[in-house]
């Protein structure tokens, strides 16, 4: 455990909490994108299979509970408790292209060809396209709450203080782990765009991020 | 094998 690994799993977590909290006190999901949080669930599901197989600490354990826990949590509220308030309409985007292609990619670049592994290397690459339709949902209506953009701000800054993490551990521990990296950088790049306007936008004042 | 440290990570 280093100060970036533990840093950016804080920042995945404040980022989790900031959006069930968000939705849990307006009673609303306005602006959020089902889609990325269906996305996201399906992530930590088929990620956190080793939750059966091995235990790494009590920390990790605890950890992919919570996030489990806290990502069928968020979906139930979309789609179940404030379901009327969720705006599938601009929440149009055709995850089958991510899905089909991912899943491809997974059964022919992998470190091991079983189901964990599988499932693993899937979860890696899903996991860096699952925000693709909250992103798109909001260059649709134009806008998103301030408070959505921090969600997506913590959500971002925790991929790369991976990177910083995977960097770290190549140099001390000589671990160099070729598909969460380059997974990791594509995720990344996806924020930048974001990054950019959080910081020139919504830090600077106004109370919504609008698009140019 | 680098299996015990990546399902470390989150």
């Amino acid at each position: 455990m280093n100060i970036f690994r533990l840093s950016g799993d804080v920042c995945h977590l404040v980022a989790i909490i900031i959006l069930f909290l968000k939705i849990w006190r307006s009673k609303s999901c306005a602006g959020i994108s089902g889609k990325s949080q269906l996305l996201f669930a399906l992530v930590f599901t088929t990620r956190y299979l080793d939750l059966f197989t091995a235990f790494i600490s009590i920390y990790n354990t605890v950890m992919k509970v919570v996030f489990l826990v806290l990502a069928y949590a968020t979906v139930s509220l979309i789609y179940f408790r404030f379901r009327k308030s969720y705006d599938s309409e601009s929440d149009s985007f055709r995850v089958e292209f991510l899905l089909v292609p991912v899943a491809g990619l997974s059964f022919l670049e992998n470190y091991s060809f079983t189901p964990l592994e599988i499932l693993w290397t899937f979860s890696i690459y899903l996991e860096s396209v699952a925000i693709l339709p909250q992103l798109f949902m909001i260059t649709k209506t134009g806008e998103a709450e301030s408070i959505t953009t921090h969600y997506l701000f913590f959500l971002g800054l925790y991929r790369t203080l991976y990177l910083a993490n995977w960097v770290w551990r190549y140099h001390e521990e000589g671990f160099f782990d070729q598909i969460a990296v380059v997974s990791g950088v594509v995720q990344t790049i996806f924020y930048c765009d974001f990054f950019y306007l959080y910081f020139t936008r919504v830090l600077r004042g106004s109370g919504k991020m609008t698009l140019p | 094998s680098s299996d015990p440290v990546r399902h470390d990570e989150l």
